[in-house]
C-alpha cells in the first residue's frame, strides 16, 4: 500500500458519500445516469468474487463490500425511492456497446483462464468506460449540479490517482499488472474534459455547464 | 493467484 492508492481509495469512497449526500440532499437522482451505477454494481460484483475464497487484509474485504453493499443500495434508491426523479429518456446511452466488447476483451486478455481470472479482466475493462451513460447524459443536458460534479471530480481522481501508484509500485515492487494499467489510462482519459471544465468554471465558483 | 499478478488492488 502507498499513498497513491490509500488516496486514490479515499477518494473513492468520498465519492460514493458525496452521490449519496446528492441523492439525500436534493431528495433526488435528476443528472445521475442509472445505466452507470449499473455497470458499477456488476463490475464489483464480478471483480470481487474472490471475496469468499482469497484474503488479501482486513481493509482490503472491507472496501469491497463497501463498493459491493454500496453500488447496490444507490441502485435501490434510483430504480425504488426515488424512480420518479430518475428521467430514462435522457439515460440513453447503450450499455451492450460496452458489455460486449469487455467481454470479448476480457476472453482475449486475462492472467488465467479461470471464471474467476476472466470475470476479473471483464470487470477492469468494464469499469474503464462505464462512465460512459453518465457523461453521455451530462454532454446531451448541457449542464450539472455542483455536487454532481463533485462526484464526478472524486471518482475521476480515483482513477487519476492509480497511475502514479502504478509508477510507484513498478520501481518499489518490480509489479506491473498490463491490463489495470492499460485499461487505467483509458479510464482516466476519458476524465479529461470534464476535468478541463470542472477546474475552469465549477472551482471558480461558476454553474458546470458545457458551451452549446 | 499462483504465477500470475496478485488482485491486491480495489
Amino acid at each position: 500500500m502507498n499513498l497513491f492508492r490509500l488516496f486514490g481509495d479515499l477518494s473513492h469512497l468520498a465519492s460514493i458519500i458525496i452521490l449519496l449526500q446528492k441523492i439525500r440532499s436534493t431528495r433526488s437522482c435528476r443528472g445521475i445516469s442509472f445505466k452507470t451505477q449499473a455497470l458499477y454494481a456488476t463490475v464489483f460484483i464480478t471483480r470481487y468474487l474472490d471475496l469468499f475464497y482469497d484474503w488479501v487484509s482486513l481493509y482490503n474485504f472491507t472496501m469491497k463490500v463497501f463498493f459491493i453493499a454500496s453500488s447496490c443500495y444507490i441502485l435501490y434508491l434510483m430504480r425504488y425511492k426515488y424512480r420518479p426523479t430518475h428521467d430514462p429518456s435522457i439515460d440513453t446511452f447503450r450499455v451492450e456497446y460496452l458489455l460486449g466488447p469487455s467481454a470479448v476483451l476480457a476472453l482475449l486478455f486475462h492472467y488465467r483462464f479461470t471464471v474467476p481470472e476472466v470475470f476479473w479482466s471483464f470487470s477492469i475493462f468494464l469499469e474503464a468506460v462505464a462512465i460512459l451513460p453518465q457523461l453521455f447524459m451530462l454532454q446531451r443536458t448541457g449542464e450539472a449540479e455542483t455536487i454532481t460534479t463533485h462526484y464526478l471530480a472524486a471518482l475521476g481522481a480515483y482513477r487519476a490517482l492509480y497511475i502514479p501508484n502504478w509508477i510507484y509500485r513498478y520501481f518499489t515492487e518490480d509489479m506491473v499488472d498490463p491490463i489495470a494499467v492499460t485499461a487505467g489510462i483509458v479510464q482516466t482519459a476519458l476524465y479529461l474534459d470534464f476535468f478541463y471544465v470542472y477546474f475552469t468554471k465549477v472551482l471558480q465558483g461558476q454553474k458546470f455547464e458545457l458551451p452549446a | 493467484g499462483s504465477g500470475t499478478v496478485p488482485h491486491d488492488e480495489l
